[in-house]
């Protein structure tokens, strides 16, 4: 029985992606073998992992959502990492989604897909920041939620939402939730205490690794001049603020998560 | 006749709240009647304006859009700005956008709802981060389009999807595109001039007006301890790089889109 973890925060643009992505390949190069499926259809977790989508003719989770209804085994990818597969997403997946509103149980669709592949120890789901079926269907599948979010006003006033619709989508089956803080940064002391003092009624949910905002990180999303494909920030050769910060969320994630 | 802008990137976290509400506050300063609709059910925009909807019981852009069809005058709201008036959005928008989807015409409900509001020089729009029956209400109605975008990769890829959606839904019709970019950092310039060449074919596109990244609008955005309502960054008494960018903002729009 794998343990599925949802990367989820209804607001934009808070770290989910970058989460998402080398949270999967940390975990992976540890020796666990994960599964990371791109649940937007924008595919930010897919070209992350350096696969351009768009030039392939591959089926995607659209298909597996969809009224093709192919299997989830049948659309996995390899990844640069051993341990790491990927189930990729396209902009598909944005109709496929309009038309699941309508299907019953169509909050439970990827359970069911999901029930049907083994042999991972993580499965992680990125989400895309919209409260809608798609990640309501990460919501019934996970057991984990962790919820990246920055220290900005913005994105602590959507958390209640979040949580009441996690509340009622659970409706008493056991799970649990950690908030990650990201894009932390050495100035602006007096928002950042400010966003913590908001946060202070559910502090004990907030993981101890805090994700600094760095240009390393900023830069290993963006495609070089030369082909080679990204590499997430977690497996890079050399050690700086940003790798250190994501290979000590994948320890405190085996730690309180463990397969 | 009012100019309608629809401030639009369905990619995450690039500023599109930032620059909406600190438009359509810049250009009301300027003494244009200027209408801020908020279209994104996390209501960002309202909070921005200093109003908390979730304390009150008042009807707002769902009732309008949804089935109570309340006339959009009747939902408009003061704010600290004279020529600024807010149509306000809450949670209850998102279940308005699903029973949406199914209505005929559905891509031209907004438009139809603003045409019989007279008065404004200015209709500002702020979106959501998905290209869903909200977003294409937008398009369908403004005929100017400024998309907020970070010098950044994940935020590079979606631009092309948006373009296309566009082209689609204006079929002909007259309209005009901007891309603004935004959280433009000093640091990084490697990373930012590989960003500005993948946006080389459309860099007349480009306005020339760059949001600096700066601390000051990070937290003008924040609620302080006091209960002092937020100001946007634009009408702040002392000048910062974070006010001026907005304030040439204001004017080059102004130049382009004269009202
Ligand atoms: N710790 C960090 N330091 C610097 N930049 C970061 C960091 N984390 C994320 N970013 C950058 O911030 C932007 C937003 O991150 P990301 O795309 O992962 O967020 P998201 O929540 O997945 O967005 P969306 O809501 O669109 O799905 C990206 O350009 C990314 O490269
Ligand atoms: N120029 C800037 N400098 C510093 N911080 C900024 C700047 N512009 C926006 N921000 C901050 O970045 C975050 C994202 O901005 P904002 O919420 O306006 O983006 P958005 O595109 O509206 O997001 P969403 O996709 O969730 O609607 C906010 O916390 C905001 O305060
Ligand atoms: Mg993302
Ligand atoms: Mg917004």
């Amino acid at each position: 029985m794998s343990r599925t973890i949802a990367i989820i925060n209804q607001k934009g643009g808070t770290g989910k992606t970058t989460t998402a992505v080398n949270l999967a390949a940390g975990l992976a190069r540890q020796g666990h073998k994960v599964l990371l499926i791109d649940l937007d259809p924008q595919a930010h977790a897919t070209y992350g992992l350096g696969v351009d989508i768009d030039e392939t003719e591959l089926p995607t989770i659209s298909e597996v959502l969809g009224e093709e209804n192919l299997p989830l085994a049948d659309i996995l990818l390899d990844t640069s990492e051993e341990n790491l597969k990927l189930a990729p997403s396209d902009i598909r997946l944005a109709r496929t989604a309009r038309l699941m509103d309508s299907r019953t149980f169509r909050e439970s669709v990827l359970k069911k897909v999901i029930a049907k592949v083994e042999g991972f120890d993580y499965i992680i789901i990125d989400c895309q920041p919209t409260l809608d079926v798609l990640s309501v269907n990460a919501l019934v599948c996970a057991d984990k939620i962790l919820i990246p979010t920055q220290l900005a006003g913005h994105a602590l006033k959507g958390l209640s939402d979040l949580l009441s619709t996690l509340e009622s989508i659970k409706n008493g089956d056991p799970y649990d939730w950690r908030i990650l803080l990201t894009m932390v940064t050495g100035h602006g002391e007096e928002r950042q205490a400010q966003a913590v003092r908001i946060l202070d009624p559910i502090k004990d949910r907030i993981l101890e690794t805090r994700i600094p905002r760095t240009e390393a990180i900023e830069r290993s999303q963006m495609e070089g001049e030369s082909d080679e494909p990204l590499i997430p920030i977690v497996l890079s050769k050399t050690s700086n603020r940003g790798s250190q910060a994501y290979r000590s969320l994948v320890k405190e994630v085996l730690e309180k998560w463990p397969a």
